[in-house]
């Protein structure tokens, strides 16, 4: 795993986060919950929680799709080549190109790797590393590894996340180092995925 | 686009052989020396995600030189692959590969093959009235 330099983490005063989305997206609740899942895999293993609320000016990260030129001096490029990118704690501004085909549920059997979708949620858990203070990771398997093939779904931490999230902020105390403890994120439990 | 799932996708995206940077792939087999129309564009391409400094201005030349093959070197480095310095068919395969837009070199430093934390075990050895700290780099 690769810390941003300096280390720049949340304040201990701020580990319970919240997020929005940008309400000109009108995203659907199918889209929100890839988020809460994705969100839940790093408090599933970390002593830091999230709660999705309305309020896109003031929480602590926010999240919206956006096409080319949107302002932060880093332009998307249209489908597939860069799919997204997020700004290291306390920015919590977390942006994906809107002109990607993304694919919002997680059965990814029939996927053929030669397409030009890609998975939601495989992005989503990339990208919040970020916002937690992770940089790439050169392990290919991590999920902090900088690229994603089309086709393929990638959400599950391995060893090199987890030992640098809670290199950042600790463990989960509920976090028994197997199986991730049961979900920490209020938006989890109400999602129509779980 | 928001697809439901994978089944909904059209055969449009299901059968598509199209990469973004697909221009690339005309650079297999480039090295240090050569002069080739459009390169400028993969310079273009190592200085977004932190491979080229921000110092060197945005007129890039087609010439493949020092600044290139360095940016190459240290992609390669960090993606694990054999560093050549040369765009060899298995860099331009890892490069077309969608990927997430931050860098992966951030200040001159790469994140990346920089590898693990070090982390040091400190103990106090009790030794004289004033106790000596020991650290071990592991």
């Amino acid at each position: 795993y690769a810390l941003f330099p300096g280390e720049p983490r949340w304040p201990r005063d701020r580990r319970d986060l919240t997020y929005a989305f940008d309400p000109r997206n009108k995203l659907t609740d199918e889209v929100k919950s890839v988020f809460a899942r994705a969100f839940g895999r790093w408090s599933d293993v970390t002593a830091l929680s999230f709660t999705n609320v309305e309020s896109f000016s003031s929480s602590d990260i926010t999240i919206g799709f956006y096409t080319g030129d949107h302002g932060d001096g880093e332009s998307f490029d249209g489908v597939l080549g860069t799919l997204a990118h997020a700004f290291s704690p306390p920015s919590g501004k977390f942006h994906l190109d809107a002109d990607e085909n993304w694919v919002v549920s997680g059965d990814l059997d029939s996927f053929l790797s030669v397409t030009a979708a890609v998975d939601l949620e495989s992005v989503a858990v990339h990208e919040i590393g970020h916002l937690l203070g992770l940089g790439h990771s050169s392990v290919e398997e991590s999920i902090m590894y900088p690229t994603i093939t089309t086709g393929k779904r990638k959400v599950d931490l391995t060893s090199d996340d987890v030992e640098g999230i809670q290199y950042l902020y600790g463990a989960n105390p509920n976090f028994n180092g197997t199986s991730p403890p049961a979900a920490t994120t209020r938006e989890r439990d109400t999602g129509s995925f779980s | 686009w928001f697809f439901p799932n994978s089944t909904a996708i059209p055969p449009s995206l299901r059968n598509t052989t199209r990469v973004f940077w697909d221009a690339f792939s005309n650079f297999t087999g480039c090295h240090r020396g050569q002069n080739v129309d459009g390169l400028f564009r993969i310079k273009k391409y190592f200085q977004r995600f932190g491979y080229i400094p921000e110092t060197f201005t945005g007129n890039f030349t087609d010439d493949f030189d020092d600044i290139l093959k360095s940016a190459i070197e240290l992609y390669q480095k960090n993606f694990r692959l054999n560093v050549t310095g040369q765009l060899d068919a298995l860099t331009i395969k890892h490069i077309v590969v969608p990927r997430c837009g931050n860098p992966d070199v951030v200040n001159g430093t790469s994140l990346m093959h920089s590898g693990r934390r070090k982390t040091f075990e400190v103990s106090f050895s009790p030794g004289g009235k004033v106790p000596r700290l020991h650290t071990v780099k592991r």
